[in-house]
């Protein structure tokens, strides 16, 4: 991302005068604001860009530019509407130019817009995001690339976590051994205050030389404290929310069929960083857990006819197996995951696997299903049907050419996810690191009770399973403002059965943030608000048809009704300049990103007798 | 190679061949509208026969269908399919069947390829197995459109501009400088055509020995049958 930069030639003219960014966390839900002002010194109107980069997972909530103190904010709209209202701005089916993808975890936004001579232009960009926790951890990333060293500069973060702050790290990939003191770091039990605000000086490469050091991103990591097992409640304003991740409980020894697609399109690279990944991660298997291989082309073909304890000599004979595996074919998807699903069912019917264990599929492919059973839902309804909710299966997109919705759908119906692997040098440590993640269960069938008459608009309280390292949130609104008492029960299957119940009252904010307790305002509102609208997007996706129509259907009014950026609805920005068509933010799908890659064909009918035409040779 | 248009309307056929260097690559059949492109490239003989004569033949065929992202190459040796982002590569010494959204397969062992573009055509490709240590000849390929109506009226190439029919008259049989292949007088295309009755071999049945077809044989690599001449057709590569 380019901040503020100039699109012009005259260099000088344009001078940036600030970039800050403040990013406020309560109880994992952050809200991030970033602000910038330039001034046009020059004798002519300049175009002026702001540029900036925000999380995949963070929705766009505000966007203002002040131009001559005239503010000119951006209106949430539903999407449909936005397209049939500016039609110029937005073309059917594409996604607007405000919003890009951009990497992995990124997607850009930028607005340009003209200035007079000596005028003076702020932009402000607010977006929120819940926090997840991953491999026992949350982490905000704040990526900043201004192009030149700004006069004022600024990243300032406050987190305020009731549960406490059990360590916090703040680190960026620019900071030098000159930079680094500059990170100022204060954590109390419950608050942390982090800043990073270098001079115009600091941020130059060298003295007087042109560009910046500040390039790349600013990322904090942290995990709170937690003494119950039950977890932990926060009430304000009407509505609560319910953070488990109970400690100290027993993994589940678990039986998982790593199905991998060896179709001709993974040659090179990818099959070899397949065959690292499966390596490190046989390497990795607890010594409980039960494995099996399967590999597909257009045909199917498994290691062992049933799993294995992961002994260290079956170990050794799986990556014997897995170093062998070579690209070749067509992608049976629809063969491969019902013969995993086989395995599973038959090796449990012979009680050849732990009654207290988790069965799980892991399905790594690159492609279409370009082989065998190619109907899309006919591959979903025949793996739905086999699995018929007694495991989970995880689908490993590889690459860009994947079918990432269908995986996504596919994985969502069976109680798993869908996850993107990128091609490139770390492909291996990205599948290594979602393996890391549903590598220990602890929990199976959570689910998560609240008195009826009290609560109301409850997020999901049932979960598949609960990860070592990952958080379960539920967030609810209250019938009762005043409730002094809040009954929670937690049951979960568990290497020991889980089964929890306890009271939590609502919290004083003015005793426990003296300072700062206007601070929680409306996030657990917002919070809330943004998981149900996530919850209803998945919801959309799969299940009957009025099902998906009724969770659209509430996830736009939501979106709209709390100002959100999501898949539906598109943030209007309207530029000054009266005949310029009005701009448009979008929210990115990977779907989105994977649309621009499909093509279709035509054909032509024109019955006649067939000859034939041939070339030979004698 | 020597090419045969099939006119069975007509109880008739045609035929022509079209040389060049070894290593020239001609244009099959294009279609713009499906889509579809044939591409072949032609081999000569180990070294000059004790004839002088270097005949060439087809060894390499590129196929593709760029609106659905296929793409096949057939050589002597091995066939490699590209679809959806994916490579197949396949032995011709491993018989095998697939079938995907976009294109079917099926190869017999040492013989042949039959291959079905979904919605567009179909066609077969014959391997030629020439014994290895023949002093001149080598392995060779033959293609052969077995359903082309799908083609749009835009489909050209040497064998493409022919899937639409042809009108043709023939009159004038006369002895020819051959015995049994006599010649006669073709009006085709607004042109006036000697050309030879003769017959050339169809190896869909009978790879090795062939079947007869009488044709009418159009001299200098089909001039006058074929839109324009034959150096129109080559291209510069296989796709």
């Amino acid at each position: 991302a380019r901040l503020l930069q100039k699109r012009n030639a005259d260099v000088g003219t344009v001078e940036v005068h600030s970039f800050t960014v403040d990013c406020a966390v309560r109880s994992r839900f952050a809200r991030t604001i970033m602000t910038s002002t330039a001034i046009n010194k020059g004798n002519a109107a300049r175009e002026i860009s702001f540029e900036v980069e925000l999380p995949k997972t963070a929705f766009i909530s505000n966007f203002s530019m002040e131009i001559e103190e005239q503010v000119y904010v951006g209106q949430v709209k539903e999407k449909e509407k936005a397209k049939q209202q500016y039609d110029k701005a937005v073309s059917a089916g594409k996604t607007a130019g405000l919003v890009k993808a951009s990497g992995r975890k990124m997607e850009k936004f930028s607005v340009s817009v003209n200035i007079a001579s000596n005028s003076k232009v702020t932009f402000v960009l607010t977006y929120e995001e819940l926090l997840q926790r991953t491999l026992g951890q949350y982490e905000i990333v704040i990526r900043v690339k201004p192009k030149e060293p700004v006069q004022e500069f600024k990243i300032v973060s406050n987190i305020f976590e009731p549960q406490g702050i059990s360590y916090i790290d703040a680190h960026a990939t620019f900071l030098t051994n000159d930079l680094l003191p500059l990170v100022e770091k204060t954590v109390t039990d419950k608050k942390a205050h982090i800043s990073f605000s270098p001079t115009i000086e600091q941020q130059r490469k060298c003295p007087d030389c042109p560009g910046t050091i500040i390039d790349g991103d600013f990322i904090i990591k942290y995990d709170v404290n937690r003494d119950k097992n039950l977890g932990d409640i926060q009430i304000a304003n009407g509505y609560f929310v319910h953070f488990f991740a109970p400690k100290d409980l027993t993994r589940l020894p678990k039986n998982v069929v790593f199905v991998i697609d060896r179709s001709g399109s993974m040659s090179g690279t990818k099959m070899q960083q397949t065959r690292e990944a499966m390596i490190k991660i046989l390497e990795d298997l607890h010594p409980e857990d039960h494995f099996g291989i399967i590999q597909f082309d257009h045909s199917v073909d498994s290691w062992r006819n049933s799993l294995s304890l992961a002994t260290e000599e079956n170990i050794s004979e799986a990556m014997a197996y897995v170093k062998k595996i070579a690209e070749n074919g067509f992608t049976d998807i629809n063969a491969a995951v019902l013969k995993a699903v086989d395995m599973l069912v038959t090796d449990r019917k012979a009680k050849r696997l732990p009654e207290k264990s988790m069965d799980m599929i892991i399905l790594l492919t690159d492609g279409d299903p370009t082989s065998g059973e190619t109907r899309v839902p006919v591959i979903q309804q025949n793996v739905r049907n086999a699995i018929g909710g007694n495991m989970s299966l995880y689908g490993l997109g590889f690459g860009n050419d994947v079918d990432y919705g269908f995986l996504d759908v596919m994985s969502r119906e069976n109680k798993g996810l869908a996850r993107r692997i990128y091609t490139g040098a770390d492909a291996a440590l990205q599948l290594q690191g979602f393996y890391d993640e549903v590598s220990s269960p602890l929990l199976l069938d959570v689910d998560l009770r609240y008195p009826d008459n009290a609560v109301e608009s409850l997020t999901t309280n049932h979960f598949s399973q609960l990860f070592n390292g990952s958080e379960i949130i539920v967030a609810g609104r209250l019938t009762d403002n005043d409730i002094d008492n809040f009954p929670v029960e937690v049951y979960g299957q568990g290497f020991d059965d889980f089964s929890e119940i306890g009271q939590f009252s609502a919290v004083d904010w003015s005793v426990m943030y003296p300072e700062d307790d206007y601070i929680f305002g409306d996030f657990t509102e917002r919070l809330w608000a943004y998981l149900t609208i996530q919850q209803l997007l998945e919801k959309s996706k799969t299940g009957a048809a009025d099902e998906k129509a009724n969770a659209t259907a509430k996830a736009l009014d939501m979106s709209l009704q709390y100002s959100f950026v999501t898949p539906l609805t598109s943030m209007v920005v309207t530029k000054p300049e009266a005949d310029d068509s009005p701009m448009i933010a979008d929210k990115l799908t990977e779907e989105q990103r994977q649309q621009a890659e499909r093509s279709g064909g035509v054909s032509h009918y024109r019955p006649s007798t067939p000859p034939t035409y041939f070339v030979d040779g004698d | 190679p020597h090419f045969m248009i099939e006119l069975p309307d007509k109880n008739d056929a045609l035929c022509f061949n079209i040389n060049d260097k070894p290593g020239t690559i001609f244009n099959l059949v294009r279609d713009p509208v499906s889509g579809i492109l044939v591409n072949g490239q032609i081999i000569g003989d180990k070294k000059i026969p004790p004839d002088g004569v270097i005949n060439t033949y087809f060894y390499r065929f590129g196929i593709t269908r760029w609106t659905l992202g296929v793409r096949l190459e057939v050589n002597t040796e091995f066939i490699t399919v590209y679809q959806g982002g994916e490579r197949i590569k396949l032995l011709w010494s491993a018989p095998s069947s697939l079938k995907g959204p976009n294109v079917d397969m099926v190869l017999t062992k040492d013989r042949s390829l039959m291959v079905t573009l979904k919605d567009s055509v179909k066609f077969v490709i014959l391997l030629h197995k020439v014994w290895e240590k023949h002093p001149y000849h080598r392995d060779y390929l033959g293609f052969y459109t077995l359903d082309s109506h799908l083609l749009s009226p835009s489909a050209h190439g040497l064998l493409g501009q022919f899937y639409h029919g042809i009108e043709y008259e023939v009159s004038d049989l006369h002895p020819g400088e051959v015995p049994g292949k006599p010649d006669a007088t073709m009006f085709v295309k607004g042109q006036q055509l000697n050309v030879t009755r003769g017959w050339q071999r169809d190896f869909r049945n009978d790879v090795k020995n062939g079947e007869n077809v009488p044709c009418w044989f159009i001299h200098n690599n089909g001039t006058g049958i074929i839109d324009g001449d034959a150096s129109d057709y080559i291209v510069s590569g296989l796709f």
